[in-house]
């Protein structure tokens, strides 16, 4: 493969679909996000809202940073805050008509990349582990 | 640069510094631990002896894994267990005479992989973004 086919490459054979992809939503307290992102096993996960439309990302940091008090662990807040008060809207994301070339840019800062199609619905995510297993084989060529 | 001139290059370009590595020690207890993640950010660091070999990793999932029981958070263990009860011994680990190919196909399932000496002295790390900017930049020589 040439240099340029591997930039201008789709991307679609990189995505995990949005069925494979743990998410919670804004309205859901900080101990059902906790819960998922404990049982997901994954470090940040995205935030999509009823109509499945990307509002930001989640990670066990960003709740632990909120409820750690400069006396104790304020638990009483994993019941009473919200995702939508945590989250944070650095996301990462890209249209599912955009090159590879696009994505590995922006893997370089971000674990993974956010797809979206051109009217803005959640298609799923590229995490770096795929895009690193790709140029692995294209260097063994 | 040539295809086999990237899998045979030197990894010690990629490296990040042992000095600039956050890590905690086996003995630290939880609470520590947990500190140490917390300010620095990362999802995951090194455990490294007070000889500055290297034992293992933790990270805030196993933290909030062996705290999180069926009724409640139970914190007061932060303050009992310690680190080697906690940390993974499955690390991605190097030698510095290793090429590239080496980093470049365990970063595939590892966040960042450790790079020892050949007397086994922790000398750093290299995590994904570096291997991933480098990439870029081959992709537009
Ligand atoms: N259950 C599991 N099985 C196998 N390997 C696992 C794993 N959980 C984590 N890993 C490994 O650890 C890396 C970092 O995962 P992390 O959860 O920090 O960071 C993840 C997570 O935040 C997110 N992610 C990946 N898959 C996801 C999914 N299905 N749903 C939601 N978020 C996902 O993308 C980031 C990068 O993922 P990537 O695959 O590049 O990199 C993953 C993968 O190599
Ligand atoms: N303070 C910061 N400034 C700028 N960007 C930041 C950052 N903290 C995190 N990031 C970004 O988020 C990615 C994932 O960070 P994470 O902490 O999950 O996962 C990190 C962390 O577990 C570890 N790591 C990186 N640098 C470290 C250091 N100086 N000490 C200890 N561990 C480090 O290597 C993993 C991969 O790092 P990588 O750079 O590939 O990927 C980083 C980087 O792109």
């Amino acid at each position: 493969e040439l240099k340029e086919d591997v930039l201008n490459r789709s991307i679609t054979t990189f995505l995990i679909s949005a069925d494979q992809v743990a998410h919670v939503q804004p309205d859901n307290n900080l101990e059902h996000a906790l819960l998922v992102l404990v049982k997901s096993g994954y470090t940040a996960i995205p935030v999509l809202d009823t109509n499945f439309k990307l509002q930001g990302l989640i990670s066990k940091a960003q709740i632990l940073d909120s409820i750690l008090g400069i006396e104790r662990i304020e638990h009483e807040k994993l019941g009473e805050w919200k995702v939508k008060e945590v989250m944070t809207d650095n996301i990462a994301c890209v249209n599912d008509d955009q090159p590879f070339e696009k994505v590995l840019s922006l893997s370089i800062n971000h674990p993974f990349v956010c797809v979206e199609n051109t009217q803005g619905a959640f298609l799923g995510i590229i995490p770096r582990s795929k895009i690193l297993a790709y140029i692995n084989g294209y260097f063994h060529e």
